[in-house]
């Protein structure tokens, strides 16, 4: 089974076309093995993207230096997958 | 297998076979509203049950929803369990339901991709595609939204079979669209598809595959604005409402794209809730809220299309 631990989601907010230029470019180059929960398709809407945890730092860094802000949506995605199956486990028995 | 409804708990996530046991538990327990259709086979030869609610007739005018084509999207798939349940047991004590069951049929496919929901339980949660393999590529499955026969292989879409919106090497490649596509094509009096997704809080018409204007894009936006009214107003659950290219993206194979293209004009697509803080990782407590939301939304689509006929 694939896990997801440490992985994060991240929510950004592109505030103009160009910071959304950006993220269009890391979603097409497939960099870092980003999983865009919500495409980068306007600046009304926000970009969710799980990142593994093994390219948090770079795509953090990435953000920062073009001051495209983000909040972390889900600070660890295996271990909100750790209660849903717990959830089900329980309301199986 | 449970022998009454009540026991089953509609407000957790379920692997496919309790789905499917409970499906014929419905049909158990209202066997002249609910009959269970097979309409196919996906590609790792699971069964495809389509909910048949009908008060009689043949071949009457009818409304098809489907739930979960993208398997990661829990919610989806749980609404629908839900959403067959209210059918069932509002059918004769809700006026307006049961007048549109009184000349209308509603199909509803709750796991209209069951290979990729048993993948998403058993393998990998984050699973959004079908589970075939692609030649010449270690990489497995198509987007099965992107497959359809309308506009196929366009913007918005990828050629690359390890991309989550992969299009598939033609248009109904995928098992599981051509098993609903030749259900629709068979049926041919279909008036309204809604394709129920998750999450972004959306609810959107055709088109997704050109930026142009529907020919009735004025009278699905305002039933579409009129239904997430519905929907707000019980819980204040904020949705945008537009098609899909303007209010999302271009997105070419899109499956109500095809269903308006084929003449069924109530063509639309849900994007349920998320509020903001769990993605597709929506707790469970969270499915009644969601589904009780939905239903007004969609009771309003249903009464609408029931009400102007074509």
């Amino acid at each position: 089974e694939r896990l997801f631990t440490g992985d994060q989601v991240i929510r950004v907010d592109a505030q103009s076309e160009e910071q959304l230029k950006l993220l269009q470019i890391l979603e097409s180059e497939e960099k870092w093995n980003l999983d865009f929960w919500r495409h980068p398709v306007s600046t009304e809407l926000p970009v969710d993207v799980r990142v593994p945890r093994s390219h948090l730092g770079a795509l953090k860094e990435y953000l920062n230096a073009h001051s495209i802000p983000f909040t972390v949506m889900i600070d660890d995605v295996q271990e909100l997958l750790d209660q849903e199956k717990a959830e089900m486990r329980e309301n199986h028995i | 297998r449970q022998h009454n409804t009540r026991d089953f708990n509609f407000g957790a996530y379920h692997p496919l076979e309790t789905i499917y046991s409970w499906m014929d538990t419905l049909v158990d327990q209202h066997p002249n509203l609910v009959t269970k259709l097979e309409i196919g086979q996906s590609y790792e030869n699971r069964p495809m049950y389509v909910l048949k609610f009908s008060t009689g007739g043949t071949n009457r005018p009818a409304i098809w929803m489907d739930l979960g084509i993208h398997s990661r999207e829990w919610v989806s798939q749980a609404t629908g369990v839900w959403t067959a349940n209210k059918i069932a047991t509002d059918y004769d004590t809700d006026a307006s339901l049961t007048a549109v069951l009184k000349t209308m049929d509603i199909y509803m496919l709750i796991v209209a991709n069951p290979d990729g929901y048993v993948f998403s339980h058993t393998n990998d949660r984050m699973w959004r595609k079908t589970r075939s393999p692609n030649s010449g590529s270690v990489c497995v499955g198509v987007d099965p939204n992107r497959n359809w026969d309308a506009g196929f292989g366009g913007p918005g879409a990828s050629t690359n079979p390890c991309s989550e919106t992969y299009q598939g090497s033609s248009a109904h490649s995928e098992i599981e669209v051509k098993n609903i596509v030749n259900l629709i094509q068979s049926h041919g009096n279909f008036k309204s598809f809604i394709s129920v997704h998750a999450y972004s809080q959306l609810l959107m018409y055709p088109y997704g595959y050109t930026c142009r204007s529907a020919a009735d894009q004025a009278e699905l936006d305002s039933v579409g604005r009129a239904a997430v009214q519905k929907l707000t107003s019980l819980y204040g659950t904020t949705y945008k409402v537009g098609s899909i290219c303007t209010i999302i993206y271009q997105a070419s194979g899109g499956s109500i794209d095809w269903s308006y293209d084929v003449g069924i004009k109530y063509s639309f697509a849900f994007e349920l809730r998320d509020t903001g803080r769990y993605g597709f990782i929506l707790p469970a407590d969270q499915i009644i809220p969601t589904a009780s939301e939905t239903w007004l939304a969609l009771k309003h689509i249903m009464e609408y299309v029931h009400d102007h006929p074509y």
